[in-house]
């Protein structure tokens, strides 16, 4: 038996909305741990991991470590009908072939549930080794978006490259090319609005604008964004969910010939 | 042109 309340249900709606486009279909894994999920887009470019822990929900049963296959399509559409302030309630019973997606308005006068088929996948889980990268980029979410946004219009590619002047995007397509420099700016009264940068090392990565601008999805999560890199690794975008957990993408780089 | 990297070829199958 599986039962999972969670208070803000909008983060689930949010956390679908960032994925949906990115990955068909994926198992959600539910351990002690918490409710989670690994899967990597169909070119296998990019890898998602989301973790939301036990103790971010309101009551959190998990009887047995249980895997439910579901189309992110489908469960997006479930929870688009959830509302922005309800709490949401996962369920499922071991072995069963569905779950069950119930939505409470806050002052209890809505009770909504919505039942969705389960399906078997086939996933492959992947390691990802502890890194300590080269240089970790935090910054504004919506400013990360903004950057892959307005670069995306001019090429198909970012070059993101770390050194002690900044952070630096550069483009170029056919129309011409674009530079973005970011500095480290930590006197900002608002935390959220703080760019920081920790270099090891300077690095220079290249990168497929379609899966940054995909990303940028999870923007609602989070006001601040993590982009960590090493030199011939993956880079991870990271958002948090609030204090309960993460949503992590990882994107290999591109690699010259 | 650069070629698009497979994650698979960082992270290993566990």
């Amino acid at each position: 038996m599986l039962e999972l309340r969670l208070v803000q249900g909008s983060l689930l709606k949010k956390v679908m909305e960032s994925i949906k486009d990115l990955v068909n279909d994926a198992n959600f894994d539910c351990s002690a741990t918490g409710f989670s999920l690994q899967a990597m887009d169909s070119s296998h470019v990019a890898l998602v991991s989301l973790l939301l822990r036990s103790e971010g929900f309101e009551h959190y049963r998990c009887d047995r470590n249980l895997s439910m296959g579901m189309n992110l399509g489908n469960m997006a559409k479930m929870l688009k009908c959830a509302g922005n302030d309800d709490i949401v309630t996962i369920k499922a019973d071991d072995g069963g072939d569905c779950v069950t997606f119930m939505f409470e308005s806050p002052n209890q006068d809505k009770i909504a549930d919505f039942e969705m088929k389960l399906m078997d996948i086939d996933s492959e889980h992947l390691g990802i080794p502890e890194t300590e990268y080269e240089a970790i980029v935090r910054m504004p979410s919506s400013e990360f978006a903004r950057i892959c946004k307005d670069l995306s219009t001019i090429g198909d590619t970012v070059l993101i490259s770390v050194t002690k002047e900044g952070v630096r995007f550069s483009t170029k397509g056919d129309i011409g090319t674009a530079n973005i420099v970011c500095r480290q700016n930590t006197s900002v009264d608002k935390p959220e609005e703080a760019t920081i940068i920790e270099m090891e090392t300077p690095v220079s990565l290249t990168f497929a604008l379609r899966y940054m601008n995909s990303f940028t999805k999870a923007t609602p999560l989070a006001t601040q964004v993590t982009v960590s890199l090493s030199s011939e690794l993956p880079v991870v975008v990271e958002y948090k969910i609030g204090e309960m957990g993460y949503l992590r993408f990882y994107l290999a780089p591109k690699i010259e010939e | 042109d650069p070629k698009q990297g497979n994650i698979m070829s960082f992270f290993k199958k566990v």
